[in-house]
Parts: C-alpha cells; structure tokens; sequence
C-alpha cells in the first residue's frame, strides 16, 4: 500500500519539488532526489532564502549551509558557512562520497570545493548588497543577533565589546521574526 | 531554507536541506540547517524528517531526529512533528518554526509554532497524485 515514491518539501518550492519527483520516477535514488532537488533552489534563489544573493551576513557576504543525509548508509555529507561556491548541496554531497568526515565549515570548505572542481565566485548580488545597505545604513543596523555588548546593540551598529556585568543563565531572547523570506 | 525528504521506489529515505541562513547574522553563524539531526534527518527503518525557522533555537532540540524517533515509537508523521515542535515550544514559547515528517510508507504529517495568522506551506508529490500538491497548516 505505499505510496512510493514519494519527496515532501518545506514552504512553496514547488519547481525543487518537481525536480526531484522527476528523478525518483526516471532513476530512483532517494539521494539524487535530494541533492538535484535543493540545487534547483540555489539556482532559483528561492523565496532569497537558498543559494546566492540572499540573506547577506554584517559583513554583507552571503555564506551557505547544506545537508544531505543517506537513510540507507546513516552517512552525511554537509556544509556550513561556505564562501563564494554557489553550489552547497552538491558540496555537501561531495563531503558525503569523497570523505569520511561529515561537515566541513567556512574558507576550508571552499577549498574542499574547488578541490572537487567547483568554481570559486562572488555570492553577492546588486539585491544583497542594497538590502544590506539598507540595513546598515538606513535602519541603524537594526535587527541584529548581539547582546550584552556595547555600544548598545539595540540602537547602535558595531564594532561591539563586551560587557562584563551581565546576567547569566538568562533565558530571555527577542525571538528571530520568521517569515516567508527570512528563515532557516 | 529548502528542507526535503524524499523514499525511492526501493524504500531508501534521504533527507536534506539548502539555506542562506538568518539574514545579518554575526558572520560564522551558522543555524540547524547543515545540522545532522536538527535540519533533516532520515532512516531507512523509520523515514525521514526536517525542519525550518529559527535555526538558533531550533538546533537545540534537534527536531528532525526526535520526530524520526517518534514515528520509530509509532506515533503517526504528524503526531511526531507536533511533538518535535512542541519539545521546542515548552522552553521557548515565542520560537517560530515547523517540522514535516514522512514515514518510509509514504505516509507525512507536518506542525508548526509561531507563524501567527500564516499556514505553513509545504510541497508534496506520491505516486498517488497526477500533481504536486501544496498543504497548508496552520500553527
């Protein structure tokens, strides 16, 4: 009674959707599926929330992280923070088949990646750098993820330092606002 | 982020995840997304899960694995992806995110938390269906 094959995906990615569905009924490796499915979304910069262009860091750089994981073997290939390859998924997948590690992170993953033949690139776009401006110049560098710090994080952009009286074992955080277009 | 899992014809589960992060983050940061366990996670045994929003607080409760946990203890896709968001909820009740979940049978489920008035979508296609479909819950 199953009804196999099957791909579910989160938000309304519907093309990354269609890729992999496609895949699972040609050659049917639940893993190609995965990898050839996410890429369809960097390459799509879906919703600004994959690939190249989007969610810019304070430094106004856009990094990548990526997942793959094989229910078969329980093996994982995977990235974070990477800089400057627009592929992360197919990185990932690489972490997955050509080592025994399972996630490499930052300039080191980069130059795993070009190791493995991925092209080296800039992941900033005239979007990520004006809505960075925005950010930083315009709004004061507000929201951002400092606190106990001063100047003020809350009004103020960095450089920050330290403030040593502080109090520990808070549980209080101002939530990330998720939406749509900002989220992990 | 894009989350997905996908059971091959064969039965074999994969799970993965492609994210740019949080935006503005302190550089370096990185959320539960590349997280094995936290941003996806998949077993040939049970199936596979994975998980989308504030990857900060997220990560701390690997949700992807408590849900594959709790469909391996029989608990139906969505009962496992409320209880993976609810283990999340009780310590941070303002934390938004949402998990999905699919049995190696082809069977899903999916909840969410903090959205507000906005369902959370999600994109599916079985062999069962002539074309994708997009669900919708709400939180």
């Amino acid at each position: 009674d199953a009804k196999l094959p099957v791909v579910v995906t989160t938000w309304n990615f519907v093309n990354a959707t269609v890729t992999a569905w496609d895949i699972l009924k040609k050659t049917g490796f639940a893993l190609d599926a995965i990898e050839k499915g996410t890429s369809v979304c960097e390459k799509q910069q879906c919703d600004g929330t994959v690939g190249y262009g989007g969610s810019p860091d304070e430094e106004s750089e856009t990094t990548l992280d990526a997942l793959i994981m094989d229910g078969c073997t329980m093996n994982v290939g995977a990235v974070g923070a990477l800089r400057r390859v627009k592929h992360a998924a197919s990185v990932a997948r690489h972490v997955l088949e050509h080592t025994k590690h399972s996630i490499l992170v930052g300039e080191m993953a980069t130059n795993f990646a070009k190791q493995m033949g991925f092209k080296e690139e800039s992941l900033t776009t005239t979007t990520s750098k004006r809505m960075w401006l925005k950010w930083h110049y315009r709004d004061q560098c507000q929201p951002n993820f400092w606190m106990n710090v001063e100047p003020d994080p809350t009004k103020f952009c960095g450089p920050y330092k330290k403030i040593d009286n502080i109090v520990k074992r808070s549980k209080h955080t101002i939530p990330m606002k998720v939406s749509r277009f900002n989220h992990d | 982020t894009i989350g997905m899992i996908a059971v091959d014809k064969q039965g074999n589960v994969a799970a993965g995840t492609s994210t740019n992060g949080a935006k503005f983050k302190i550089p370096g940061r990185i959320g539960d997304s590349p997280i094995p366990g936290s941003g996806a996670y998949a077993d040939n045994a049970v199936g596979g899960a994975t998980a989308t929003g504030d990857g900060d607080i997220m990560l701390r409760f690997l949700p992807s694995f408590l849900a594959v946990e709790e469909m391996r203890r029989g608990a139906s896709p969505t009962d496992a992806a409320r209880t993976a968001v609810n283990r999340i909820a009780e310590h941070y009740p303002d934390f938004m995110g949402a998990v999905i979940a699919l049995r190696n049978d082809g069977e899903y489920g999916a909840a969410c938390h903090g959205l507000g008035d906005e369902p959370f979508p999600f994109v599916v296609k079985d062999i069962t269906m002539t074309k994708f479909k997009i669900e919708k819950i709400n939180c």
